[in-house]
């Protein structure tokens, strides 16, 4: 079925979540798991990293303060691990 | 820093602007990439130079999506550039994306704040949590750019790799109870001030001492104080003399047995040049100062206790030279630190002193400060 607006939405920050936490927070990238596991520990220990790395509240959740702030233009660095 | 702590194992490091945007005049370009060194150099033993062609240690790049390092950009938005931490080959190197639009302000993307977080990368600093951080990960288009200052946690990082900026080494006229607070940097009001080298530069007056320059203008009160690398990246600190040929435009800058030109900021091609190309004999290894008199059209070197008289007509050193110093400089005492012309006189320079000589009378007719111009 067509996905109304808000699930869309919804799928779309997922996708962009997964990808922030793969790409500066070390998520495994385990596509087909993500939706799924995103109240599993892993997933939630990985989003409080974030929100504390970059000075949001840590909830652990996908608040709008933290779907804003992965929304603005960054540097392409990793903020934990290395890089290479 | 990153994992392992990677760092520059020398304190002088090249950069090189390999290719530009088209987002911006490329002299915007040259100076954010200037403008943002300076950053770190300000707080660090580190000096830049800019190299034009070979493999630099700091390669900085434009590019779009995939760009030869398996870190492709993404398009407008989200990643804006990366660089990679202190080492060989790539590892340094700043990419910046060029899907971005890049701008000297910040109604777009602006250059010069993207270019020194990613060269605190280049350096070896990681990202800081801090929010007012430059090295903070995201990009806050409210920075207001006339008050960029680097925070305390910015400092703190790059100086636990680099150390802070060096003070001249028991430099008689900076003595260590009377540096400044940001040591390394001379104060212009220290009355044991001394200069490296003085020179006119368009109406202007610059007094250089160390990696600084103070420059004079009859317009202002207060002078402005740079580095010398903020405007001429290639030019070498603790230079030993300057001089300015109104006629061509152009400041001579000398240091040990070269000399390099410069107009306006810019560095002329074809520099540096030994100082025997102007007819300086081989045993003389640097010169103390100079000055050129467009009056006369003749420019003057002062060696320890003699002085050789340069034709700029004819373009070369006048024979009967050198002669001594005080035969026709009476009351000016070698070794001279400095000298520049100006309302007809020529101002002599030593240690902490200043000899006003009026030419015509031939003789010193007032004795200063050397800092008597900075306002002090």
């Amino acid at each position: 079925y067509p996905l109304d607006r808000a699930a869309r939405n919804k799928e779309d920050s997922m996708e962009l979540v997964q990808q922030y936490l793969e790409n500066y927070y070390n998520l495994a990238k385990d596509t087909k798991q993500f939706v799924r596991r995103k109240d599993s520990s892993p997933v939630v220990k990985k989003i409080q990293e974030m929100q504390k790395f970059l000075g949001l509240e840590v909830t652990g959740k996908l608040d709008s303060d933290t779907l804003e702030v992965i929304r603005k233009p960054r540097c392409g660095i990793p903020d934990v691990g290395s890089f290479s | 820093t990153f994992p392992g702590m990677p760092k520059w194992r020398k304190t002088h490091l090249t950069y090189r602007i390999v290719n530009y945007t088209k987002d911006l005049p490329r002299d915007a370009v040259d100076s954010a990439i200037e403008k943002a060194l300076t950053v770190w150099e300000e707080v660090t033993p580190l000096t830049f130079s800019r190299i034009y062609e070979g493999e630099a240690d700091i390669m900085i790049i434009f590019a779009v999506r995939e760009h030869g390092d398996f870190l492709p950009f993404d398009g407008p938005g989200r990643v804006l550039a990366h660089a990679y931490p202190p080492g060989s080959g790539f590892y340094g190197d700043a990419h910046f994306d060029d899907d971005e639009q890049w701008t000297k302000d910040t109604s777009g993307i602006n250059l010069f704040l993207v270019a020194a977080h990613e060269l605190g990368h280049s350096l070896g600093l990681q990202h800081s949590t801090h929010r007012e951080a430059l090295m903070y990960p995201v990009y806050d288009p409210l920075t207001d750019l006339s008050r960029f200052r680097l925070s305390q946690d910015d400092v703190n990082g790059i100086q636990f790799l680099y150390g802070s900026p060096p003070v001249p080494p028991n430099d008689p006229a900076v003595p260590t109870e009377s540096v400044p607070p940001e040591a390394g940097t001379p104060a212009a009001c220290d009355p044991a001030l001394s200069f490296d080298a003085i020179s006119t530069l368009r109406g202007e007056i610059l007094f250089f001492k160390g990696r600084h320059f103070w420059r004079k203008s009859f317009r202002t009160l207060e002078p402005e104080f740079h580095l010398i690398s903020s405007f001429w990246p290639s030019l070498p600190s603790d230079i030993d003399a300057a001089y300015e040929v109104t006629s061509k435009d152009t400041v001579f800058i000398f240091k040990g047995n070269q000399f390099w030109a410069i107009r306006g900021n810019e560095m002329q091609a074809g520099y540096p040049r030994g100082i025997h190309t102007l007819g300086l004999p081989s045993t003389v290894r640097k010169i103390d100062a100079a000055f050129s008199d467009k009056e006369k059209k003749k420019t003057y070197f002062f060696v320890e206790d003699k002085y050789w008289r340069f034709d700029e007509k004819r373009q070369s050193m006048e024979p009967g030279f050198p002669k001594q110093i005080v035969e026709d400089f009476p009351g000016i005492e070698p070794e001279v630190d400095a000298v520049f012309p100006v309302f007809g006189f020529y101002y002599f320079f030593k240690g902490s002193s200043q000899f006003e000589f009026d030419p015509n009378a031939k003789k010193v007719t007032h004795v200063l400060k050397s800092n008597s111009w900075l306002n002090c």
